[in-house]
């Protein structure tokens, strides 16, 4: 009845459960927060208090979908056999593996980070906000989603073309240098998700904070690696397009093992 | 007479000693006491937690309750430690204890949630759902 914290309940041995007493607002409170502390987490994550969650954008909504697609009931039952035809996302063999071994299952929204001293290039640049990763967490592996929209503007850009991931290694003096990270291939007309391997920034990002200056997005034909575009000029959606477009990253993460104590 | 009053005498204190012993007694092997697994929702729902956690509403996490009596092994999935105990209590009730009434198996749960305004998680919670309980 919607009531069921209000008070303490006991069984009245004939397979009953009757109110023992009513608890109070403050006795309640510790309930709460002796379950958000089992959570793991010292109080309600920041910034949600009140405000309706945004399913709707891209990342909750491809953990909701391994949710409900890989993990099912029974959660002793191996990956696998739970895997119907994923929604939309296309979870690939890699991704089942990943999932099967993970204890932690992370998104993360891309961001249009401004770094001063970086030339405006044709390229993208993603950024994401690693800090919450838990210290001690063995990371499985990382992968960067993005969507293709074959919805494109100019059809003078229909053909074959690679995109490529780099991580921002140093942006002093104007200077920019990029670390090749993973690529893919495309063509125009492919409505759906890409997704590259980004294990190795992630790794990186996490065991050095003050490193992290996001991707670059590269986008060329696949016979002309010089001619650099623009990854919107052969469909790809960006952190202003649709929210259940947006780029986004996740990582897949095995539990240390040690259980998370945090003082509150 | 004094045979029939004899006889009768007997199976009156055998029908005392039928009633108090444990291992035949349906009452006591039987009774709604007896250590078992005991329905426990917790609803993240009720808890207005809805504006952050994602999935699941809530989940069935159960509790052990009751009493650990002979026979410890009818159904209730006794280590032999706690047999032993349960002797041990029968000889001296008020200085051992009885065995305790506790999970045997626990299973996982994951849980779907909000980190901040934008970043989701998806943490699996080991140990969270009791399966069975046994006497420890």
């Amino acid at each position: 009845d919607g009531q069921r914290l209000s008070g303490l309940y006991v069984d009245n041995g004939l397979d009953q459960t009757v109110v023992h007493r009513v608890v109070t607002q403050r006795e309640k409170r510790e309930v709460e927060h002796e379950i958000l502390n089992l959570l793991g987490l010292p109080d309600r994550p920041r910034n949600t208090g009140g405000k309706v969650p945004q399913v709707k954008r891209s990342a909750p909504k491809f953990l909701l979908d391994i949710y409900k697609n890989t993990l099912g009931e029974d959660e002793e039952k191996p990956v696998t056999l739970h895997t119907q035809t994923s929604g939309e996302f296309d979870l690939t063999g890699q991704d089942l593996r990943a999932i099967d071994q993970s204890d932690v299952i992370m998104s993360f929204a891309a961001h249009n980070h401004h770094v001063a001293g970086v030339r405006h290039e044709r390229g993208k640049r993603l950024w994401f906000d690693v800090s919450e990763v838990p210290p001690g967490e063995h990371i499985i592996g990382a992968e960067l989603r993005l969507y293709q929209s074959s919805d494109i503007k100019n059809h003078r850009n229909r053909g074959s073309y690679m995109i490529t991931a780099y991580r921002v290694l140093r942006t002093e003096d104007g200077e920019r240098e990029l670390q090749y990270v993973d690529s893919v291939n495309t063509t125009t007309g492919h409505e759906g998700w890409l997704t590259l391997n980004v294990s190795e920034p992630l790794q990186h990002w996490v065991n050095n904070p003050d490193g992290n200056r996001g991707l670059y997005l590269s986008v060329h034909p696949a016979d002309r690696s010089v001619h650099e575009m623009r990854p919107e000029d052969i469909g790809i959606v960006g952190s202003r397009g649709d929210a259940d477009r947006q780029p986004f990253m996740v990582g897949f993460f095995k539990s240390s093992g040690i259980r998370e104590a945090k003082v509150r | 007479q004094k045979r029939d009053a004899r006889r009768r005498k007997k199976s009156e204190s055998s029908s005392l000693d039928y009633r108090s012993n444990p291992y035949t007694d349906p009452a006591i092997q039987y009774s709604s006491r007896t250590c078992k697994i005991q329905t426990l929702y917790v609803s993240f729902k009720d808890l207005k937690w809805q504006d952050w956690i994602i999935a699941p509403d809530g989940y069935d996490a159960y509790y052990c309750s009751g009493e650990c009596n002979f026979p410890l092994n009818a159904h209730m999935n006794a280590t032999n430690h706690a047999i032993v105990q349960t002797l041990v209590h029968l000889v001296s009730p008020g200085k051992v204890p009885k065995p305790c009434c506790a999970p045997t198996k626990l299973s996982a749960i994951s849980v779907l949630y909000f980190l901040d305004e934008s970043n989701v998680i998806l943490k699996k919670y080991k140990n969270m759902v009791v399966k069975s309980c046994g006497c420890h």
